[in-house]
């Protein structure tokens, strides 16, 4: 059975980053993994394909009113690590919803049967978290995405974020949606907090999954279009996506979690 | 004639913080200033009500379908230097539209009356430009705002976010949309690299209007629910406020901005 899990954040907190590292980590662990940009910005699988944007989902769709059989190659393209890679793109700004492109390019995927086509293992869909609606919420709404793992810092805006999108898994949970199976604290070394992130997991009914280090490798290896697996093989930060990918492939005991208020939010952000 | 000025940039990016201050600066060079928080968070007004979120736009709409001469002034409260503070509210993550509090609070403002009973000359919309869409697109799209400033930091994602933006200024203009008038630096102290957000600014077809310094007792004060003019009044970061609310109240030159193609953003970057 396919494993579908997303990863969701706020815009800027570290998806694409952690979610190409995972993707090859997982291949590493003898999977067949489909990575899904689900960011208007169309920059989650750069990394993985020296630095080239493929062509987004919605850009065959506008062109070609829907993804053909000829067409799904222009879409999705191998990349490092033998990870497939997907962009579903997103619309011009101020023209219609901005998670249009994650619409269209889930129900292409589905169309042309992808995941059989590509013999797909696992699919990862790095979503942001900025706001949880249209095509934003559609994998947790539909239960695309059986997994979600959210990306947080220890900042009050990124907490703040994933609460919202624990409010979004809370409102589906009942009805096959997505649910919750860990926190991925990355606070990119800014006076790293790790007590307060671990304060608001418990508070959610959750946990952290993973810590990711700051490492100044990783924009470093971005400028270059690439990742640490290719940059700096051994790195230390490497086995901190290694352990995420093991933790993966065991078995997961995804939670209907429990949103905060924002006033308690606020409250227990001052103490901590 | 009242002015209409809307502060966008990415979550977290400083938009409270700085529109707050601003609101205040305006009302101490006589203007009378109504602030209405446009983020889905609803904290745009609380350091200017002692830590308090006054009752939201949507939430007396969703209780009474409607805001009525008698409700008003539930939703529009005299804060700290005299600032009408009024906050739009927005939906449940999941549900609708993310933006829609945006559009019934302005919906509800207008009918109203509003601008004229409280006798407002200046209108400061605080806005999240993570999406460019719905609601959010809706101050520039309607000239609702005839001006725009954009907060952005040196970091990739703000100024992915304020090109976002621009293209959204840059598609209503023509519309009677609104014009951008400037960027507001606010780089929070993280290795201050001004040099990138002034290339920006031209690229952009504008300028930086203000630079705001890292502060720690902007969050200072904030956790004690106010502003940097009652816990620190000759903190010279408030003549950063005082020279920005200046400029705002003299004559302004808004245009139509040039937005930048992704793959120009992002060699301009990692040239800089
Ligand atoms: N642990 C980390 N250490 C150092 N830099 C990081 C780390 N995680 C992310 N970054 C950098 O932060 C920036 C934003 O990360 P990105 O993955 O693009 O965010 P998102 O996809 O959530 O918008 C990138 O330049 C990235 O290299
Ligand atoms: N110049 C600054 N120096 C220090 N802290 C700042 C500065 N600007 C904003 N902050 C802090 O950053 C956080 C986010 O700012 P906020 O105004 O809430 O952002 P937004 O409204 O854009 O989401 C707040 O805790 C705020 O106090
Ligand atoms: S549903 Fe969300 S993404 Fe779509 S237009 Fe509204 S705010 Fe934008
Ligand atoms: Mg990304
Ligand atoms: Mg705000």
């Amino acid at each position: 059975k396919i494993k579908q899990i997303a990863l969701y954040g706020k815009g800027g907190i570290g998806k694409s980053t952690i979610s190409s590292h995972l993707a090859v980590a997982l291949t590493r662990l003898g999977k067949n993994v489909l990575l899904v940009g689900c960011d208007p910005k169309s920059d989650s699988v750069i990394n993985l394909l020296n630095g080239i944007i493929p062509k987004t989902v919605l850009d065959v769709v506008s062109q070609q009113k829907c993804i053909s059989p000829s067409t799904v190659d222009d879409v999705i393209k191998k990349g490092y690590g033998g990870v497939w890679c997907c962009e579903a793109g997103g619309p011009e700004p101020g023209v219609g919803c901005a998670g249009r492109g994650i619409i269209i390019a889930i129900e292409s995927l589905q169309d042309q049967d992808i995941f059989k086509k590509y013999n797909i293992d696992i699919v990862i869909y790095d979503v942001p978290g900025d706001v949880v609606c249209g095509g934003f919420a559609m994998p947790i709404r539909k239960g695309l995405a059986q997994e979600v793992y959210i990306i947080t810092s220890h900042e009050f805006s990124a907490l703040y974020a994933a609460n919202n999108i624990i409010k979004g898994i809370r409102r589906f949970a009942d009805a096959g949606g997505g649910l919750l199976s860990g926190i991925i604290s990355n606070s990119r070394g800014k006076e790293g907090k790790p007590h307060i992130i671990d304060n608001f997991a418990n508070a959610w009914g959750t946990k952290i999954v993973a810590t990711i280090p700051w490492d100044s490798d990783l924009p470093g290896a971005e400028l270059h279009g690439k990742t640490l697996f290719q940059m700096h093989p051994l790195s230390p930060t490497l086995n901190e996506f290694m352990n995420l990918g093991k933790k993966i492939i065991s078995p997961t005991y995804p939670v209907s979690p429990t949103p905060l208020d924002y006033k308690d939010m606020y409250v227990m952000f001052k103490k901590l």
